[in-house]
């Protein structure tokens, strides 16, 4: 899963 | 990607297909506050200029840009549209939505994760979207009888963040140190906002009455 910093949510 | 997070992005997606509908196919926006709409198009505007600097997947870039190009045409067509505007009820939309920006805008001077740009404007984004909807659940209360498209518009559009909520509690038994006070604290104001309005959204569905909200 992509970590905790990316802000991989819309 | 979850299953609560894709609800989540679909009914958002869908709630705003359900406005772009109403206004561009009955060329109506009566209902709509158009200042909650402004705040959502500035929410856009601050959350998604990651856009230009990173790429994450197609899925985000392409929902990103379809949220930007929806909310500022939104806006355009309710500020300068000559048909549309005229349904847009200006002297009820009176909510003080300049109140909401500064403080929101100061709050994440003062609270974020990290001191930079994009980051300071993303937390922004975040608390502004928590209370955007304040506008247009005040207007909901004062024009009477609320038809259905701006009702559903409204109860999707709440439903959105309250799938984030659950694809925040999956993630977080899912994942590693996988924690967003910021995120998660705003997305439940967000939703608290909509509670009331929610229960009389499904009032009105269950007993097939029209959606009002006590004044």
């Amino acid at each position: 899963e992509v970590s905790h910093e990316a802000k991989d949510e819309l | 990607m979850n299953i609560f997070r894709l609800a989540g992005d679909m009914s958002h997606l869908f709630s705003i297909l359900l406005l772009l509908l109403k206004i561009h196919t009955i060329k109506s926006c009566a209902g709509v506050s158009l200042k909650t709409q402004e705040l959502y198009a500035l929410v856009f505007a601050t959350r998604y200029l990651d856009i230009f600097t990173g790429y994450i997947s197609l899925y985000n870039t392409l929902m990103k840009m379809f949220f930007l190009w929806s909310s500022f045409t939104i806006v355009w067509y309710m500020r300068y549209h000559n048909v549309v505007r005229r349904s847009y009820d200006k002297d009820q939309d009176t909510f003080r939505h300049y109140f909401l920006i500064l403080p929101c805008f100061i709050l994440a001077l003062l609270v974020h994760e990290k001191f930079t740009f994009l980051e300071v404007l993303w937390t922004f984004s975040l608390y502004l979207e928590a209370v955007a909807i304040l506008p247009q659940l005040v207007l909901l209360q004062r024009t009477r009888n609320v038809d259905n498209l701006t009702g559903h518009y409204v109860f999707f559009l709440g439903a959105y963040r309250s799938f984030y909520i659950l694809n925040w509690i999956y993630r977080y038994f899912t994942e590693q140190n996988y924690y967003k006070w910021i995120t998660w604290i705003s997305g439940l104001v967000q939703t608290a906002l909509y509670a009331d309005f929610f229960y009389y959204y499904v009032k009105s569905w269950r007993n097939s009455e029209r959606l009002q909200l006590p004044a």
